[in-house]
This record gives structure tokens, sequence and C-alpha cells, in this order.
């Protein structure tokens, strides 16, 4: 573990709670993308099988806990608990157009075809576009709330760092996941144009950003 | 570098 690793795990955690605790006290999902939110647990659930095979560390297993715990529970309030107020009709991302071709390549690169690495492959991959469907439900309505966004920079954050610990890792421990690497500078290139929005809008005060 | 198949990371 590095301070890396350790600051992007709590970034992915902050993330994770802020959007849940939004829904939650706003008792609304307006402008959150459903899709993304079921994108993310199928993540948390594909790669988070080995919890049921090999046990890491305690902070390992609870992170994973917590983490399959918030997905669920925030796709709960999005789709039954808070129904009414989720904004279908500009949730319209084709999420096949990911999952499909996500899991093609999953079956193709992998570091070993066995169904527990080919899942964390597919995770890993998915991972890195599931995303979209929410930038691009911004992009339709042409704004997003300020706690919305904050969420999204410590999403995007979040792998930003791993990329850093990565570099960590191959330079202090030889440690080199190619895959992971390709998908996570993936990732954090996707929120490019968001983080730039975001430093940009957030310093004049404006509470919602209007991606063009 | 070495392949590992054991995901230590979240």
């Amino acid at each position: 573990m590095n301070i890396f690793r350790l600051t992007g795990d709590l970034s992915h955690l902050a993330a994770i709670i802020i959007l849940l605790l939004k829904i939650w006290k706003t008792r609304s999902c307006a402008g959150i993308s459903g899709k993304s939110q079921v994108l993310f647990a199928l993540v948390f659930t594909t790669r988070y099988l080995d919890l049921l095979t090999s046990f890491i560390s305690l902070y390992n297993t609870t992170m994973k806990i917590i983490y399959i715990g918030c997905a669920y529970a925030t796709v709960y309030l999005i789709y039954m608990k808070f129904k009414a107020t989720y904004d279908g009709n500009h949730d319209t991302f084709r999420v096949e157009f990911l999952v499909v071709p996500v899991g093609g390549l999953a079956f193709l690169v992998n570091h070993d075809f066995s169904p527990l690495e080919i899942l964390w492959t597919f995770s890993i991959y998915l991972e890195s576009v599931a995303i979209l469907p929410q930038l691009f439900m911004i992009s339709k309505t042409g704004e997003a709330e300020t706690i919305t966004t904050h969420y999204l920079f410590f999403l995007g954050l979040y792998r930003a760092l791993y990329l850093i610990n990565w570099i960590w890792r191959f330079y202090f421990e030889g440690f080199f996941d190619m895959i992971a690497i390709v998908a996570g500078v993936v990732q954090t290139i996707l929120y490019c144009d968001f983080f730039y929005l975001y430093v940009t809008k957030g310093e004049s005060g404006s509470n919602k950003i209007n991606p063009a | 570098w070495r392949r590992h198949v054991n995901h230590d990371e979240l």
C-alpha cells in the first residue's frame, strides 16, 4: 500500500458516499444517471467475487463490502425508493454499446482464461467507460448540480491517483498490470473535459457547469 | 515485469 493508492481509495469512497448522501438527503436522484450506477454495481460485483475465494487484508475486504453495499443502495434509491424523481428521459445512453464490446474484449485480452479472471478483466474494462451515461446525461441536460460535480471530481481523481500508484509500484516493486493501467488511462482521459469545466467553472462560483 | 493474477488492489 502507498499513499497514492490509499488516497485514491479514500477519494473513491468519498465519491460513493457523497452521491449516496446527496440522493438520500435531497430524496431525489434528479440529474443522476441510473444507468451509470447500475454499471458501477456490476463493476463491483464482477470484480469482488474474490471476496468468496481469497482474503487479502481486513482493509481490502472491508472496502469491497462497503463499495458493493453503497453501489446497490444507490441503485435501490434511484430505481425503487425515489423512482419518481428519476430523469429517465435524459438517461438514454445505450449501455449495451458498452457492455457487449467490453464483454468481448474481456474474453480476448486477459491475464488468464479463468472465469474469475475474465470477470475481473470485464470489470476493469467496464469501469473505464461506466461513467459515460452520466457524462452523456449532463451534456444532454446542459447542467449538473454542484454536489454532482463534486461526486464526479472525486470519482475521476481516484483513478488518476491509481495511475500514480502504478508508477510508484512499477518503480519500487516491479509490479505492472498492463490491463489495469491501459483501462485506467482511458478512464481518466474521459474525465479530462469534466475536470477542465470543474476547475474553471468552480472558480467562477457558478453553481452549475454547462458542458458544451 | 511479472504477470500476476491475484489482484490485491480494489
